[in-house]
C-alpha cells in the first residue's frame, strides 16, 4: 500500500544511504557529522546530545521549509528553534545522478520556559515523502480526492512501517528518532515541534 | 498501488520542483540551466539537440550509477556515454531541510556507428525510485518477495501512471522525455541506452 511503499522507498532511498558509517573516507555517516559540527564550532559536547537524525512525522502531513515555522506556542510568536549551520553534506553518484547531494541541517533550540539554560542542538528534519505527498493531496485535481480520503490511513501506515523497518536493521536503528505527532488539536493551535524534540 | 504511487512522489517531489521555470532569480527550470551550459561550455546549439530531461526506466529496475555501463554494444566495451559536467544546481529549502541541492548530468553521446559525426550533449538520469525499489528486493528479507513477485506491475504501472501525469501537467510537458526499455533479453545483451537516447 501507498504509505508502507513510501516508508520502503524513504529507508532505501535515504536513510540507509546517510545515516550509518561506511568506512570510506568520503562518505561520513551521521555521527561522525555531527562529531565534526560540534568541533567545527567549538560547542560542548552537551550541547549536542542527542547524536541522532530526528524525523518528523505531523499526521496533518504539512511540514514547513523551515522548522521555527512550527517551534512556537501559538499564539505566541516566540519561536523555539532556529536554523543553525547544516551538517557536512555527503556526495555520492546514484541512478545516472553523477555527485547527487544528500544535506542535513542541524536546528538551535532555545527553551524558552527556561530562558537560563543551555541552547540545545539537533539535526532534526521533516519525512519529505509526507511533504510530498501533501503537494499531491493540494496540487493534482485527479488524485487529490483518493489521497484525502485515505490520509489518516496513509500516514499511520507509513509511521508503523518506517517503525518497524529501523527497528530491525542493524545499521540505522540507534541512528535517528522517529517522532509521530498530532499537529492540529480542534482549535488549531500549533504544537510546538521544538517541545517534543526536548523530551 | 506502489508503482502509481512512486509515480507521483517523483512528480511532485522532483520534475515539478526542477523541471519548470519560477520566475526567480534563484531557481531556474531546466530550459535556462542547459542555455546557460551551452553558452559556459561554448557549444554549439546542435550539440544540445533535446532540451529536456531524459528519465530513463529499465524493466529490470536497474539503473547503474553511471550511465556510461549501460551504453555499450555489448560484448563490446566502448562506452557511447560519458558523464560531462553537470547543470547548474538547484537550490532551496525543503521539508525542515534547509538548502537542498538539486542536480542533473550531462552525458556525452559519442555515435560510434559513425565515428565523424559530431558527440551530442543530453541530461539524463534514471528514475530514482526504480533503483530504490530494486535495493529494497536486493537488501530486504521481509518485502523482497513481495516486490519481486509484483516488480513487472510495479514498473508498468509507474511508467504509466508518471507518462499521464507528465502528459497532463502544463509545466512539465515538454520538459522531459520518458524511455521505457527492456535492458535484458534472453542473452542477457544490454541494451546500449545511448542508441535509445539517440533515436
Ligand atoms: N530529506 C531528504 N533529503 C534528501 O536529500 C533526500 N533524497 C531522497 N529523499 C527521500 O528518500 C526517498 C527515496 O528517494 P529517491 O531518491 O528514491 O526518490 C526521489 C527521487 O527519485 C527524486 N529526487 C528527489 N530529489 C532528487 C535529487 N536531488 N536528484 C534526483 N532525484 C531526486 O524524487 C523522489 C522523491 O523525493 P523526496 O520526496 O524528496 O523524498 C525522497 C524519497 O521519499 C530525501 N529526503
Amino acid at each position: 500500500d501507498y504509505g508502507s511503499g513510501m516508508a520502503y522507498n524513504f529507508f532505501y532511498g535515504y536513510l540507509r544511504l546517510v545515516l550509518p558509517e561506511f568506512g570510506t573516507q568520503s562518505v561520513k555517516g551521521i555521527k561522525k557529522r555531527i562529531e565534526t559540527f560540534i568541533n567545527k564550532h567549538r560547542l560542548s559536547d552537551s550541547a549536542f546530545p542527542v547524536k541522532k537524525l530526528f524525523i518528523l512525522i505531523p499526521k496533518s502531513l504539512y511540514i514547513p521549509t523551515d522548522l521555527k515555522d512550527v517551534s512556537t506556542d501559538w499564539p505566541d510568536d516566540k519561536c523555539w528553534m532556529d536554523a543553525a549551520m547544516s551538517l557536512e553534506d555527503q556526495v555520492f553518484d546514484r541512478a545516472g545522478v553523477k555527485q547527487r547531494l544528500y544535506k542535513n541541517s542541524v536546528y538551535k533550540i532555545k527553551n524558552r520556559d527556561s530562558p537560563g539554560a543551555q541552547p540545545v542542538y539537533v539535526v532534526a528534519e521533516g519525512a519529505t515523502p509526507l511533504k510530498t505527498c501533501y503537494d499531491v493531496i493540494n496540487g493534482d485535481p485527479k488524485m487529490s480526492r483518493v489521497f484525502k480520503d485515505h490520509q489518516h490511513d496513509i500516514i499511520l501506515s507509513f509511521y508503523k512501517t518506517l517503525r518497524d523497518i529501523i527497528r530491525d536493521s542493524d545499521d540505522c536503528r540507534d541512528l535517528c528518532e522517529i517522532i509521530y505527532y498530532v499537529d492540529t488539536d480542534d482549535n488549531k493551535k500549533r504544537i510546538n515541534v521544538a517541545r517534543i524534540i526536548l523530551e
